[in-house]
């Protein structure tokens, strides 16, 4: 069980506090805003008034014992680059950082954070990933130049078996998991019913609506798409 | 082929425009501060000067044509507002908005934005979720309660051939792919080996180090892991 500090509820540290415990973690929140405080006490494991950047205090609420901090506390570079330092020296296993820009993130990277994350750049990036493939639902890059897609079952495909779509053949591609949207017993209750076949097998019909999850590489999850 | 209008150049939004580039996609970046408009002419396909809540001003640079407009023009939710009512009366197909708080998303939603983004929320959601699970390196929602998870592969299997481990059998969870971490042929280029067995076989033996793929409801993902 890791106890982890969140010191800054702005945006960012609010949610990542919300998050935590929606996961069932603990969490000490922190802010020198008193209101900030206040607003999160019911939420969180403990809430604390404190400044950050005074060593003194943030020894004096223990921020020695817990895990992992997460620093958001805002644009001034010089009030985060003191808080990661002091959480680091006080024996924080794991302190990640939110920061703004990369130039603000490589000076925390220097002096020892072990994460930086970049919310505006990251959301824009997976935004802007999403609308250039818009046939594609979701990605994950499983290793370098390897990737798992989940995309709606090209119309091309629908009312084939499986294997007639020679899909593998062809693309050197994997269908992994079939998300089927019809063929559902309507006497059965939804969530009773399996609506993914995680073993698809070569027999299984496509059907408008189904989903397909794939493996491959890159290059050929590319083409995939852009032929269909 | 589609061409986007990416209006405020903040991080967000220069970080929007600068990966739909990379994708290979038509920009029209727009901001009301020529030094912005100055930093990424180079970059998109047109930069230009602009109030983008100046109705005649947006339509006289051809934001009628784009096909996905992405708003990031900062905190004051009137601008957002205005700008987003402006793109869409002028024709635009698709409006993004970002937005800080989920009260202006929804405001943002109610005058029929297609889609609202929310940076330090999503990426703050997503750290959590990864420090609450950190022996999952990647997670995909399939749909609704299924999961897709990237893990290394847990030390009491390594040496075992994969139908040995029981996997499925015990929970229920699909090993669609393994990433192999040895076993690779020193005399072969590391880039003409396959690394990612995308069909794994009964009888592949799973090596320390390896990363396997795993497909299955959430609740089983979940007690694959707390297990191992
Ligand atoms: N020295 C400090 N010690 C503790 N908390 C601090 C300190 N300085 C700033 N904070 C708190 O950090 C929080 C985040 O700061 P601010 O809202 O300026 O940053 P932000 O990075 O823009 O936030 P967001 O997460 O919304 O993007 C605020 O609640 C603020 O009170
Ligand atoms: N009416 C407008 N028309 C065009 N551009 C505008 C307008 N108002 C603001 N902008 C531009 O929007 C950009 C983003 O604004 P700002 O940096 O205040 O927002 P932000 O949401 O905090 O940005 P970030 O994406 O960095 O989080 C700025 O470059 C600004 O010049």
């Amino acid at each position: 069980m890791r106890t982890f500090a969140v010191i800054g509820l702005g945006r960012f540290g609010t949610a990542v506090a919300e998050t935590l415990v929606a996961n069932g973690q603990e969490v000490l929140a922190i802010d020198i805003d008193p209101d900030k405080v206040e607003q999160i006490g019911d939420l969180v494991t403990h809430a604390v008034q404190c400044d950050a950047t005074d060593e003194r205090a943030l020894k004096a609420i223990g921020i020695d014992n817990v895990d992992v901090a997460v620093v958001s506390i805002g644009e001034a570079i010089e009030a985060s680059v003191l808080v990661v330092m002091t959480c680091m020296e006080l024996g924080v296993p794991e302190v990640i950082a939110k920061s703004g820009t990369v130039k603000q993130g490589k000076v925390l990277e220097k002096i020892g954070v072990h994460r930086v994350v970049y919310p505006e750049r990251e959301s824009a990036m997976r935004l802007a990933h999403a609308l250039a493939t818009p046939n594609q639902l979701e990605h994950l890059e499983l290793v370098k130049g390897v990737g798992v897609v989940e995309m709606p079952v090209p119309p091309r495909y629908v009312g084939m078996l499986l294997r007639e779509t020679q899909i593998r053949t062809h693309y050197n591609v994997n269908v992994a998991a079939v998300v089927r949207s019809h063929g559902l017993d309507p006497r059965v209750p939804l969530n009773e019913q399996d609506r993914v076949n995680f073993i698809p097998s070569p027999d299984d019909l496509l059907r408008e609506g189904d989903i397909l999850l794939l493996i491959g590489h890159e290059h050929d999850l590319a083409r995939f798409q852009e032929e269909q």
